[in-house]
């Protein structure tokens, strides 16, 4: 996250870390129930085999696990069928962890939108994730505040990309707060009235964030996706896919 | 690959990707831009040091090149680019194929003028002395007389100059000669047109089990099924009376999906479940709490608050599923699975009603407050 600031543990108890090996971190994920998160289907373009991947919840600094951190395996990896690699488009994936976890204060789901159910333009969200910070990738999870912004002053920043309705974007004009590298399949959550988080958006792509090219960040619309995303859940659950 | 040199298993000096500590292989081309190159593969890192195509499609350069094309400064300028940003691979050295010096000396020279009178600087990692002279020992690409400057996914206007697909025909004019808002109608631009909303989709959308169109008509009469089938979203037909019956028949499984509703037409939320097409009532007789669970767990909200059991109002005629009388022995099955028609009505003649709670979710842990 550029322009963010280090996040106190806890906060983001949704937000989880995408691990394989040797690297450690890849990509962010999001818990969506106590078997199910959600990423976005680039982190896996070479490695789409379920058992090089693990997900570490509950953890704040990823150099020190806490008594709080609870990893998995991933029992599956669906990618949306329609995932293009040349335009980013229906960038989604779902997880399937190998056993439930333990819902606490460190790690607990973040809400689905209803299908279609996005808030307006200028609506103030949230972005959190463990990536690049501008000069360095931080150990610490990081959390910054972006606008919504609609999908036609969007396109007007990416001459040469394709934005489209499975896209949703976030962010500054100047690129002040922003995802970056290593941020990506992490949240775009919004606050309700009734004081719950929705997740909206889930980091995708955009432009090279600490370059001088700037605008805001391209994150896949989950609302776009909220049937297809129970529909993956409910085949795995039933063994019906 | 920390030291930049390349493990043995890579023959010796192939590049090295930087990431995974793994050889570097031919990959197909994914970048927009350069989709229209006359090879299909390349390698990384590329010439200007992007590791992946996902960090090359979003570099400074993959945004100025196409820039700079609008120019006109040079006919072969985004060719050029490309050979830099998604070099061509050599399939039996996994090699990168460089450009040649002679069109990275013509580019640069006809462009970087051009540049400067923005303010802009020649991309970096550009010094043509590192690319071989052509006709040397080593191979190097060059353009061929009749390449076609935008990528695919762009339109090129009268003037040659290359914009985006997706602002041809949006009603503002992106072509300084205004060639991007002619002919507009999607047959013209062997495009399919929605009847509703005249939006214009490729034809290999049409019939592929996602609605493109704001009135799905993309997706209708795409199959003719039987009377006694029932179209599956992928549009094969399936048997009536294997719709909703635990078991995957569409190969998309879409027989199976939304099988299972809670009615609010009522005070309590009745309980219905489609089967062969048709809507039915369940019977109380055999159900227990963990079909409750079962049942709110399937529906995807949290765990039952009530389970109610309502009388029969005795107007009109009900239809029934009954809980199957070995259901435990389904483990694993959607509540669709253990329920089975019966040849009687239901004994009790009470059907099933339930509220289910809400999956708790985004929620935070209090902050805790302490005096201070």
């Amino acid at each position: 996250i550029l322009g963010g600031r280090v996040s106190r543990p806890g906060r983001w108890p949704w937000q989880c870390s995408l691990q394989s090996e040797p690297s450690g971190h890849i990509c962010g994920c999001v818990l969506i129930g106590k078997k199910w998160a959600l990423t976005v289907a680039h982190c896996f373009e070479g490695r789409e085999s379920a058992d090089v991947w693990k997900v570490v919840l509950g953890i704040n600094n990823l150099d020190h696990p806490s008594e709080h951190t609870q990893t998995r395996g991933v029992a599956s990896v669906t990618l949306h069928q329609r995932y293009s690699r040349a335009v980013v488009d229906y960038d989604i994936s779902v997880l399937e962890l190998d056993r439930e976890v333990e819902i606490t204060s460190y790690v607990r789901p973040v809400c689905l939108p209803r299908p279609g159910q996005l808030p307006m333009p200028d609506t103030y969200c949230y972005i959190t994730g463990w990536g690049h910070v501008g000069n360095r990738m931080p150990y610490k999870l990081q959390e910054g505040e972006v606008r919504l912004i609609s999908l036609a002053q969007c396109q007007s920043y990416f001459d040469m990309k394709t934005i489209t309705s499975r896209m949703v974007c976030a962010g500054y004009e100047s690129g002040t707060v922003d995802s970056c590298m290593g941020d990506s399949g992490g949240p775009l959550v919004c606050r309700e009235g009734d004081g719950r988080w929705r997740l909206y958006g889930l980091t995708s792509w955009g432009s090279v964030c600490f370059s001088k090219v700037l605008g805001p960040g391209v994150y896949a619309n989950v609302t776009h996706f909220t049937s297809w995303i129970q529909q993956q859940i409910y085949l795995r659950t039933y063994n019906l896919d | 690959c920390t030291s930049n040199s390349c493990p043995t298993g890579c023959q010796g000096n192939a590049p090295c990707d930087g990431h995974n500590a793994t050889c570097s292989r031919c990959e197909p081309i994914s970048l927009e831009l350069c989709l229209n190159m006359p090879y299909n593969n390349t390698i990384f890192p590329n010439f200007l040091g992007h590791r992946s195509q996902r960090e090359s499609s979003v570099s400074w350069e993959a945004n100025l090149f196409p820039a700079l094309v609008q120019t006109s400064c040079y006919r072969y300028l985004m060719f050029f680019a490309c050979t830099l940003l998604v070099p061509k691979c050599d399939p039996l050295t996994n090699q990168r194929v460089p450009p040649c010096r002679s069109l990275c000396r013509s580019s640069k020279e006809r462009c970087e003028s051009v540049l400067g009178i923005v303010g802009l600087p020649w991309p970096e990692d550009t010094d043509c002395a590192q690319f071989p002279e052509d006709g040397g020992d080593t191979s190097c690409l060059l353009p061929d007389p009749d390449v076609d400057e935008c990528s695919p996914s762009h339109f090129t206007c009268r003037s040659g100059r290359c914009v985006l697909a997706t602002k041809r025909c949006d009603s503002h004019m992106d072509c300084e000669d205004d060639s991007d808002e002619e002919n507009c109608g999607c047959v013209e631009r062997g495009l399919w047109e929605c009847p509703g909303d005249k939006a214009c989709i490729t034809h290999s959308m049409i019939c592929d089990g996602f609605p493109d169109c704001s009135l799905k008509e993309d997706e209708s009469n795409c199959s003719v099924c039987n009377d006694n089938e029932l179209e599956c979203n992928n549009h094969e037909c399936v048997h009536r009376t294997l719709w909703c019956d635990g078991k995957k028949h569409c190969s998309d499984s879409s027989d199976e999906w939304d099988c299972v509703s809670l009615s609010n037409s009522s005070s309590s939320s009745s309980l219905s479940v489609s089967r062969s097409g048709g809507e039915y009532q369940v019977c109380v007789d055999g159900w227990t709490p963990q079909l409750s669970e079962l049942t709110c767990t399937q529906l995807g909200l949290g765990l039952p608050a009530s389970i109610k059991e309502v009388e029969e109002s005795g107007v009109g005629r009900r239809r029934w599923l009954h809980v199957h009388q070995e259901w435990h022995q389904r483990n694993g099955s959607a509540l669709q699975g253990v329920l089975e028609k019966r040849s009687h009505a239901c004994a009790s003649r009470k059907h099933v009603a339930l509220e289910c709670g809400s999956e708790d979710c985004g929620r935070r842990p209090a902050v805790r407050l302490v005096k201070r």
